[in-house]
């Protein structure tokens, strides 16, 4: 919050957007804001409404260099708008700097992400130092839009201010549960924890779940937690698959028909690919996991209940396949999360399960649960 | 000509590295000159401020990374203090 922890009296709040940009059409931008608004609503008892003259709580407005409040913008990039916190008169408006090329896409600097976070900032929240958190000062362009949500940080701290979304009197919720607070950070040692893609990189393994992975290096019995987008900002969250080609330094990611290659944190130039240049026929829209066989130069994609066998030294999809899971992996569930290969197995993650599996006795050695490899 | 080239770029990152601070980081605006001190004068506390606020490694240095992050879009509501 905002030194003194400034914040709304009431929780009906009114907003009027002053003037528009010239770079967006005027109902864009009414999207744009009325989108960002229910970003706060949704996680809190606020409500808004729009009023088109007059005073309002918060009122928006686009401007150039010297606007009037002592903080003039600074021509195109760097500041890309500022927010006053609660209060009466200036407090809680909302300017944006119109020599940045405002978007509703990621071609420029998109206006809802940048209205989301100043609309924090109407409503008392200060910046945070969580770089995941929308109100993390720096804008970040590579946000997922289509799955964008608050952070936790985010929202503890605007329920900290209003209180959680009043429950609606039809909606059950059981005695013991609290009120859902947001989308949460996966939890290394959840019973539930199921992974979506893992894979071997440079000796460690790496375990992918949303926007984040796990990294844990045989060097040391400490794991790491990370965002995917902090180490390759232009990859995708929520991935369907990974593996490793070690012979060519190169980590392979899946997500839905398009797949990456990454030397380290280098994403390589060419990609994303379609996964059907890999072979795939064209009714196969996504892979739900991969392993490579590092001695036999062998890729494994497992798709529902059958698998692929891909040659990495002919480059071509083998003859043959798809064959049932079922048949050439006994004892593996009927469809895989996520595999990888380590210590000569296959290790086969289906929900909050994982299946060790000898490729030379072909058979299930050991069960465990999936975040066995966390510690857990 | 280059020499000359690389202090002006260098003076530059500092003006910037300056306003930066006095206007997210609450600098004091009296502080100046600090882009000749190597000790741990309040710049580079500043500077270590910056730097773990943005998450970055801390090392109140002007390093790269610190550089490449102070010239990334972002908000102009500061990160400590008030507007100045």
């Amino acid at each position: 919050t905002f030194p003194g922890v400034p914040k709304w009296r009431k929780t009906h709040l009114t907003y009027r957007i002053v003037d528009y940009t010239l770079d967006l059409p005027r109902d864009a931008v009414d999207s744009a804001i009325e989108k960002a608004l229910n970003v706060w609503k949704e996680v809190t008892a606020l409500t808004f409404s729009r009023t088109d003259e007059g005073e309002a709580d918060i009122k928006i407005s686009f401007a150039v260099r010297d606007h009037g409040d002592f903080s003039p913008f600074d021509g195109s990039g760097h500041v890309l708008a500022h927010a006053y916190p609660p209060g009466p008169g200036f407090y809680g408006d909302i300017h944006f700097d119109d020599d940045e090329l405002w978007v509703e896409d990621k071609s420029g600097t998109n206006l809802f992400l940048v209205a989301a976070h100043e609309l924090g900032h109407s409503l008392g929240l200060f910046h945070s130092a969580d770089p995941r958190a929308l109100m993390y000062p720096v804008y970040n362009r590579l946000t997922d839009l289509a799955r964008f949500h608050l952070s936790q940080d985010d929202v503890d701290g605007i329920q900290f201010l209003y209180g959680p979304p009043p429950v609606s009197p039809d909606e059950p919720v059981a005695p013991t549960e609290s009120v859902p607070s947001g989308p949460e950070t996966p939890a290394a040692c959840d019973p539930a924890l199921s992974f979506d893609a893992i894979s071997t990189l440079r000796g460690e393994i790496l375990f992918f779940k949303d926007r984040y992975f796990w990294r844990r290096s045989h060097w040391s019995l400490e794991f790491e937690f990370h965002l995917i987008a902090t180490f390759w900002p232009s990859l995708p969250s929520g991935l369907d698959a990974a593996y490793e080609v070690t012979s060519k330094d190169i980590l392979f990611v899946f997500k839905g028909n398009q797949f990456w290659a990454i030397r380290g944190t280098e994403v390589q130039a060419g990609y994303p690919k379609s996964i059907h240049t890999l072979g795939f026929p064209a009714t196969i829209g996504k892979i739900d996991a991969a392993v490579s066989d590092k001695e036999k130069k062998k890729t494994y994609f497992f798709v529902g209940n059958k698998y692929w066998r891909f040659d990495e030294n002919n480059q071509s999809m083998e003859q043959g396949f798809p064959r049932l899971i079922a048949d050439d992996f006994p004892g593996v569930e009927p469809e895989v999360d996520a595999a990888f290969q380590e210590f000569g197995f296959f290790y086969f993650f289906r929900g909050s399960l994982q299946f060790g599996f000898d490729p030379n006795a072909k058979m299930v050695t050991h069960t465990l649960k999936s975040n066995d490899w966390l510690y857990c | 000509y280059p020499l000359n080239g690389a202090a002006r770029k260098e003076d530059s990152n500092m003006d910037f590295l300056q306003q930066y601070l006095e206007n997210y980081y609450n600098l004091a605006k009296d502080t100046k000159p600090f882009v000749r001190r190597r000790d741990g004068g309040p710049v580079v506390e500043k500077i270590r401020e910056m730097q773990k606020f943005l998450g970055l490694v801390v090392t109140g240095k002007l390093d790269s990374d610190t550089v490449e992050m102070m010239h990334k879009p972002r908000c102009g509501v500061p990160d400590v203090g008030d507007f100045t």
